[in-house]
């Protein structure tokens, strides 16, 4: 694949599917080989890479059951946007370096390194592509503000009035001068010592 | 509103009508604008009970709440969304598990999500005559007792025993030991009055392995512990601290013989036992359910995060781009123009997007598998295990990870408490553990798969692997 080919659900499957199917049956391999040392024992030694072809089938579902709902969508620029949302997930995943076990796509020489330049450049577009509808997929998730209780996270977007209208109303400011209060306590044991050199 | 997320949602190509409904469409097949709106208003309607949707007021979590205050607010959220349900005859606040309304996050959320699945399964037909409507009215309250202070995810470690008595026809439940305590159920340490015991089945000297018991532990009059149990919170916790999670010990309780869960097994009034040959396949489809729950609570909780900070990213300007420093009436840029802002909240986007969905390929596949159980086909359970068990795996941690992300993205203020994003981390924290550490989780996958290929079983979600080997994957790699 080349450039915007990359996009395409079947090629970013297949990217998926043989790094799966490289990792499980090699380790199935490892493990079935003849040796003195106990199952467990065996099992323990090629945790990592079992771990590893773990992960890897797992990916390939999830990736599976995205691309599924790509098909059941009628409205036409929702799929656009859904099916870049698709090829942006599978791209960073082969690419990210916090992605776990990213390696398992390269180490064999599956993808070139001609390639991996090609699917860098395809996400940096998929994100600019995307940008314009970052808040509505957000939006889509419906959720009020009470639920987020964050007072930047507001529907309408007034972080700055929010935080300073919350702040004042915090009990630590609300009960500044009223008697008996942390902040006269605190003057007076352990500020005022300071200030009057009693230390 | 400010000016840039109304310009922004102006802007989109989705359409504004199509957005709310773009999860629910794909979630449910009800297309369903009605759906929506039904869940618009019950949300209405509970945060105007509880005096949360004037949002000019500072949320009460954030006012020195201490763990008893923390406490009583749960039960209070709980009680009114309990009524919500129950008044206007909905389950949304039970089937949705995306707000804080539900699941682990008030006292009264494992009632429906655990405790009440568990019996639907587990219990006899008789013993759902008897329980369901008990549940349902509410006449008892309910939590899943099964870890541990010493035993986690290793079922078969529990030390917790129910011996049989013969004489009166009763089980004695018992702790024998301090890392016997049943140690972390939610609503354990003060809400429920009845609960799920797992423990060891001896009868006549026999030790037929962990098995599930109902026992009540408080009086329906009094609410008060019952004589031999000892019950208590457990303290406070990085979050879900509106929740009662609790420990219990067993003083020599005694319950009835028919306080056995019965779908797949019998003890008879002579204490003979006898169990089904698919008992442990039922106990293990019972676990399937809530890690099926969790994979969905984990989209909507990290879907939480991301709209926060992508909120914030948009209206927050930092620094001068190139045009700006010409031109410096141009003023500051939004940090969502960077890009390693939209990558990191984009990349994170595309993935709760994936967990969603993928959480509902794990729902279909549990309903499936539980329509073949009916009629006493276990076949599905292998993949419905090992998908429950991965995606829970790759979820909690995508959730985890991504959320401390997006936190970081708001910079300073992302730290405050405030934010509510703390509050979203620790709680997504919480279930990396939860139901089984991650690691565990992956090898429940990785057995299935060294299994089925070494015995040259190909499953339909590993036929991709057979026809890659059989093409010679690794000829063609080297």
């Amino acid at each position: 694949a080349r450039g915007n080919e990359f996009r395409s659900c079947k090629v970013l499957l297949d990217i998926y599917e043989h790094r799966s199917a490289r990792l499980s049956t090699k380790v199935a391999v490892m493990i079935a080989a003849p040796s003195n040392a106990a199952e467990t024992d065996v099992w323990n030694t090629y945790m990592m890479q079992l771990f590893s072809a773990a992960r890897a089938h797992i990916e390939v579902i999830i990736l599976k059951s995205f691309i599924g709902h790509l098909d059941r969508i009628m409205d036409n620029a929702t799929k656009t946007v859904l099916s870049r949302l698709t090829s942006l997930f599978a791209l960073t995943g082969i690419t990210s370096p916090a992605a776990i076990d990213a390696i398992g796509f390269v180490e064999d020489g599956y993808l070139s390194s001609c390639q991996l330049r090609d699917i860098r450049s395809q996400i940096d577009d998929l994100l600019d592509e995307l940008i314009p509808d970052a808040i509505a997929l957000t939006d889509a998730w419906n959720f009020t503000d009470a639920s987020l209780c964050s007072a930047i996270g507001m529907k309408d977007g007034n972080v700055y009035e929010t935080i300073i209208e919350w702040t004042r109303q915090l009990p630590i400011n609300v009960n500044a001068g009223k008697t008996a209060d942390v902040f006269t306590e605190g003057f007076e044991t352990s500020i005022k010592p300071i200030l009057r050199g009693q230390l | 509103i400010d000016p840039v997320l109304t310009t922004t949602r102006r802007s989109v190509d989705i359409l504004p009508a199509n957005r709310q409904i773009l999860l629910m469409k794909q979630a449910r097949n009800k297309a369903s604008r009605e759906n929506v709106q039904k869940i618009n208003e019950a949300f209405a309607r509970v945060e105007k009970a509880l005096g949360t949707d004037d949002t000019s007021k500072l949320p009460a979590c954030y006012g020195n709440m201490n763990r008893e205050d923390a406490f009583l607010e749960g039960l209070k959220a709980g009680r009114i969304t309990w009524e919500d349900g129950f008044v206007h005859k909905h389950d949304l606040f039970e089937t949705m598990n995306h707000q804080w309304t539900a699941g682990n996050s008030n006292p009264f959320g494992l009632h429906t999500v655990l405790f009440i699945p568990f019996i639907r399964n587990q219990a006899s037909a008789e013993q759902c005559k008897i329980w369901i409507p008990q549940c349902g009215s509410g006449e008892i309250i309910g939590c899943y007792a099964q870890t541990e202070l010493g035993h986690g995810s290793f079922v078969r470690g529990i030390e917790t025993t129910a011996i049989f008595d013969e004489i009166t026809d009763e089980f004695i439940i018992h702790s024998p030991t301090f890392s016997s305590s049943k140690y972390w159920p939610g609503a354990l340490g003060f809400t429920a009055t009845h609960a799920i015991v797992m423990a060891r089945l001896i009868s006549n000297g026999l030790d037929h392995g962990v098995h599930a018991f109902m026992v009540q532990i408080r009086s329906l009059d009094s609410h008060k512990p019952l004589p031999g149990v000892e019950l208590g919170d457990i303290g406070l916790k990085m979050a879900y601290n509106a929740v009662d999670n609790g420990y219990a010990r067993f003083d020599q309780v005694r319950i009835p013989r028919t306080n056995l869960f019965m779908k797949s097994c019998h003890l008879s009034r002579q204490g003979v036992y006898k169990a089904s040959k698919d008992r442990q396949k039922l106990l293990y489809g019972g676990m399937l359910n809530s890690r099926r729950i969790i994979n969905r609570i984990m989209a909507f909780k990290f879907a939480q995060a991301l709209t926060i900070a992508i909120r914030y990213s948009t209206v927050r300007e930092q620094g001068q781009g190139s045009t700006s420093f010409a031109n410096p009436e141009i003023g500051e840029i939004a940090i969502m123009s960077y890009k390693h802002q939209n990558y990191r909240l984009l990349s994170n986007l595309a993935k709760v997007y994936a967990m969603f969905f993928a959480s509902q390929h794990c729902d279909d596949t549990h309903r499936i598998h539980q329509e073949k159980v009916a009629k006493d086909d276990h076949s599905g359970l292998p993949y419905a295990h090992m998908l429950a068990s991965g995606l829970k795996a790759w979820a909690t941690q995508t959730a985890a990870d991504g959320a401390e992300d997006a936190r970081r993205c708001c910079g300073g203020h992302g730290y405050l408490m405030i934010s509510g994003l703390p509050e979203i981390f620790s709680s997504l924290t919480a279930m990396t553990t939860l139901e089984g550490d991650n690691y565990v989780m992956w090898q429940q996958v990785a057995k299935y798969l060294i299994k089925n290929i070494n015995h040259n079983v190909w499953p339909e979600d590993m036929s991709y692997i057979q026809r890659r080997s059989s093409s010679g994957l690794h000829e063609k790699c080297q």
